[in-house]
């Protein structure tokens, strides 16, 4: 059974981007058939796998606005594979006007649930990079869904984040919009061990969520590299294979296909 | 005249409460009458200060709200002072709504200027600290503010952000929404001097933007100091008032009050 994981936490810049790339090219190493959905305006994992937002066409805006508008879609139009062997479906900054018109759409949270039931079969794992917020973009990821991973920055504001999106996670269960959609586990990014800092916070979250939330392990490091496979559009995996950041996401991948 | 400051940029996580805070301490630092509001439903600007975004009551979120109702309403009502002697606007969760509630409003745009149209008065400097996001509520900021100051992470993906942002400011000029808005500049935040990344991403910043908006001097630089000052409900400036960050941001808010 494929298995949809939404990346996502409404705080901003905590590695959710860094996180779908990285685990999509591990799960591809461990031999695994990937899709990565870019589904934010910004077109961030699009830029992040050397492509252009501003360019390319069909992207994910293409079927979510035919379905929007009640016309025949087709997501796998929209299929790009990359240099490392997963695919993505990029994205386009026209993406944030299907927000809005989202608004006034039939059954406008199982949108991208609907889309992607044409092409799950053809992969082990789909993974959708979401936004910063928790809008209806976001809502119809948790919907599609079976699991969510939450990235947290090991610092304040994010760890204080992380009952926003659980909370919401809640609320698309107990409304029947995904009954069965589980919490992966939480991803503590841009760790530095050198500071008490990341210490301190990775206590407070295990204290607060360790008992019914995993935490997967190990922590992923802070490390410059990651901007930099960023500017060379490639994976941390591809960019510096023996770096303490590439073997922290091949352990989470073998964690995530170890769970059925 | 009062001038009203939005802090926006859609990437996430570039500093944008941690500027909002820290000008906010600047420029009372430096005499001026000052009014923060957070217009993030993160409550992260809440937060930085010490105040809990659960407890507080009233928040942006009661006169908007009863804007929004056509009711009456007092921006007045939500204002609390700080430690440091700035006043802030907090925010609550349920803000979120309003992003939702606004899209039927009539003049959806000016909701928030209407309202500091009562308190400008009072104050020098009104920083509004945006969400990460292009929607209507950073639209409101940008229809309310005298200028706009974007903060940019000294990494790729920020910097690629630039433009949405700018052009978004465009938009609101051009659909005479505010066709005085004036960008007052670019902050450029966590620069790290010992790392290429740091380097390579300013100069690209300056070729591509420099000519025609301003850059503040100097970089803000990355520092541990300011992730703890967040847990000590403090600006850096009061945390920790003689580091670079400190010195940076009184630079930062010279510049700003010496441009008229
Ligand atoms: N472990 C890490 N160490 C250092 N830098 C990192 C790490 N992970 C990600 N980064 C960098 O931090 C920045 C933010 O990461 P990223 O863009 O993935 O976050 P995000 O949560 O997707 O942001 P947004 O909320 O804007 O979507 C990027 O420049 C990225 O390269
Ligand atoms: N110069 C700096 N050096 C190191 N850390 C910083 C610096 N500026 C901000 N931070 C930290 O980086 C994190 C992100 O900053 P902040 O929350 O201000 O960004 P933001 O743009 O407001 O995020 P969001 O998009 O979620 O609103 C915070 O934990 C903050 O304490
Ligand atoms: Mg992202
Ligand atoms: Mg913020």
């Amino acid at each position: 059974m494929t298995r949809v994981i939404a990346i996502a936490m409404q705080k901003g810049g905590v590695g959710k981007t860094t996180t779908a790339v990285n685990l999509a090219a591990a799960l591809t190493e461990l031999g695994q058939r990937v899709l990565a959905i870019d589904l934010d305006p910004q077109g961030n994992l699009t830029q992040h796998v050397g492509f252009d937002p501003e360019q390319l066409h069909p992207t994910i805006y293409t079927p979510l606005k035919a379905e929007v508008e009640g016309q025949p879609s087709d997501i796998g139009d929209a299929i790009y594979e990359t240099d490392e062997g997963f695919h993505i479906v990029p994205s386009q900054p026209e993406l944030s006007l299907i927000e809005v018109s989202l608004i006034n759409t039939l059954s406008r949270e199982r949108v991208l649930a609907t889309l992607l039931e044409d092409i799950k079969s053809h992969y082990d794992f789909i993974l959708i990079d979401c936004n910063p917020s928790l809008g209806l973009l976001v809502i119809n990821a948790l919907t599609a869904a079976t699991g969510v991973v939450v990235p947290i920055q090991t610092e304040y504001l994010a760890a204080r984040g992380a009952f926003m999106i659980l909370s919401s996670i809640e609320t698309v269960r107990r409304k029947k919009l995904n009954p069965q959609l589980k919490v992966e586990g939480i991803i503590l990014t841009m760790a530095d061990p050198r500071t008490l800092m990341t210490g301190e916070v990775t206590t407070a979250i295990k204290q607060q969520f360790g008992a019914t939330i995993p935490i997967f392990e190990p922590p992923v490091r802070r490390s410059v590299r990651f901007a930099e496979s960023v500017v060379a559009g490639k994976s941390i995996l591809a960019y510096e294979p023996t770096s303490q950041g590439s073997e922290a996401y091949r352990q989470i991948a073998k964690t995530l296909i170890g769970r059925k």
